[in-house]
């Protein structure tokens, strides 16, 4: 069949997760600059590093359920709410039906980096919405140390290890990380996560090696000694956030505070993060949009969406709606609108995908408009584009409009609160 | 107030610097 204009036809294929590895290592841009370019895959599913793929991924309920919680403490975060309420939202229970076959990856991504002298290998979750990185440090045991994979971090087996001290600028320098002084005077953290989850231990310093060429010395990190959460499958994270403690803070005199990522579609195939790449006017193939930050919660990369359009049609949104910005995280799941653009959005794809007649599917958690394509051989989508101040637009494929099977988008809090 | 999620950046290299951020699709 012709594609109509404004619609995209993939075939049904594409949403079923592959079960090898069917990507070669990606070959991510070289730029002039100082660039470490490390490989970046699903968390789990046949790329992951080989340690943990045969983890089991949370379910999608979960992960739905994880996402929501994240998604409210942002908002909060930014709306300026002080800590007590940033905690403590009660995600509404999801229903997930049980017959899905679409790709449940946990559709968070993580690189591997070695720490330490002799470097241990640890899986780390990207996130560009948090500073600190940390992992779990030996000693460590159940219940206050999920089980991982990797081998432990051993901080008595490195010869560049150095614990932080207390009253230094680099425990000052964890500010809100509610650092303090712990036993032997060494700087102590603790960091909360939106959804619920936790690490808290010493901050350390120690060698963080990125690529066979690219070693950041003295990098400033968490030694974990007690976590709680959906940590399956990672040994730790690496925080990408604007502040100081973050690995592009720490770097910013090598690889000038510039990074990019690519975050690849199915877990069947890779992705990277490379640091470092001129700053300046973007190399060719972008669409840029400004950065903006947010006062109250500085730590968060912000563009102001400007606009959304569903088969090359715009939405009828007014551009107050999006008043309060958007937050750009690797480590939320699902694209939040304020409510009146995703009703808008929901309304102008449920009526274009109406002619045809696909079966609905339940809700899912968090994703009201869903639907069963079993059975289908190839699928027709409208296009779903979101456009950015100064014009920077989005058209997303198929894979950025569905996620199991339902349309990756929910609502956020206020419309341009 | 919006987020925009993973889900919606997949395949995109997405650039940041200190002044902007850059997406360019088909990237991975």
């Amino acid at each position: 069949a012709v594609e109509a204009p404004g619609y995209v036809t993939v075939s049904a294929a594409s949403f079923k997760p592959g079960s090898t590895c069917s990507a070669p290592d990606p070959v991510a841009p070289q730029r002039n600059g100082t660039s470490a370019v490390l490989r970046l895959t699903h968390r789990h599913g046949p790329c992951a590093p080989s340690r943990t793929s045969s983890l089991a991924a949370p379910s999608v309920a979960d992960t739905l359920r994880a996402d929501q919680r994240r998604a409210e403490y942002i908002l909060r975060r930014v709306s300026g709410a002080g800590a007590q309420q940033l905690l403590g939202s009660k995600a509404a229970a999801a229903t997930v039906p049980a017959n899905w076959g679409y790709d449940i990856g946990t559709l968070n991504y993580v690189v591997t980096a070695s720490l330490g002298t002799p470097g241990v290998a640890q899986t780390l979750e990207v996130d560009t919405g948090s500073d600190l990185s940390w992992v779990q440090c030996k000693p460590c045991s159940a219940p206050a140390c999920y089980n991982q994979k990797d081998p432990l971090f051993d901080p008595a087996q490195s010869s560049s290890y150095a614990a932080v001290p207390c009253g230094g600028s680099a425990c000052a320098g964890l500010g809100m990380y509610e650092s303090s002084c712990v036993s032997s005077a060494q700087c102590g953290y603790v960091v909360r996560y939106g959804d619920g989850s936790s690490t808290t231990g010493v901050y350390s310093s120690d060698t963080l090696t990125l690529t066979s060429t690219d070693a950041v010395q003295g990098f400033l990190f968490g030694c974990g000694r007690a976590q709680s959460g959906l940590f399956t499958g990672i040994d730790g994270l690496l925080g990408l956030g604007r502040l100081q403690p973050s690995l592009v803070g720490q770097t910013a005199g090598t690889y000038g505070g510039a990074f990019s990522y690519c975050l690849p579609t199915k877990p069947s195939t890779t992705g990277y993060l490379a640091l470092g790449g001129a700053s300046g006017a973007a190399p060719a193939g972008f669409s840029t949009t400004q950065l903006l930050s947010s006062p109250s919660a500085p730590t968060y990369y912000i563009v102001m969406l400007t606009g959304i359009s569903v088969g090359g049609q715009p939405l009828s949104v007014p551009a107050s709606a999006f008043a309060g910005g958007t937050v750009v995280d690797t480590g939320t799941v699902v694209t939040r609108l304020p409510p009146a653009a995703y009703a808008a959005l929901r309304s102008a794809f449920r009526s274009s995908m109406a002619s045809y007649s696909y079966p609905a599917a339940p809700p899912t958690g968090i994703l009201d408009t869903c639907y069963n394509f079993a059975g289908y051989g190839a699928v027709t989508l409208p296009t779903v584009a979101l456009t950015f101040s100064s014009g920077a637009t989005l058209t997303l494929g198929a894979d950025g409009i569905l996620s199991f099977g339902c349309l990756a988008f929910a609502a956020s809090g206020s419309d341009g609160g | 107030m919006a987020i925009l999620g993973n889900v919606q950046q997949r395949s995109f290299e997405v650039r940041i610097d200190g002044a902007s951020v850059g997406f360019k699709p088909n990237s991975c």
